[in-house]
């Protein structure tokens, strides 16, 4: 969907609805998407951020997205 | 919010960068 696989769409949407100041944590994402693998993760932020889907907030383990709903 | 300033301007510029990165993909697409 919109050039993203599955994953990279997971972990979108949720940053997506992350509304906290600071984002959402590589660790919190990994809480919730319990079926992913921690480089999974890191993989999908890491496109994401290069695409200009996400951006690192207040240290590189936080992320919040240019377009959060 | 609990952030101090240089946090927020820290995460605004990420941001801009962030903005201007995604324009550059979609323009790229196109």
């Amino acid at each position: 969907v919109n050039g993203l696989t599955v994953h990279q769409s997971q972990v979108l949407n949720l940053i997506k609805n992350c509304h906290v100041p600071e984002g959402m944590s590589l660790q919190e994402l990994k809480a919730q998407l319990h079926n992913m693998s921690m480089s999974t993760i890191k993989q999908a932020v890491e496109f994401l951020s290069s695409e200009g889907h996400i951006y690192s907030t207040v240290d590189d383990d936080h992320y919040k997205s240019t377009d959060a709903e | 919010s609990g952030l101090t300033e240089e946090q927020k301007r820290r995460i605004e510029e990420n941001r801009q960068k962030a903005l201007a990165r995604r324009a550059e993909r979609l323009a790229a697409q196109r």
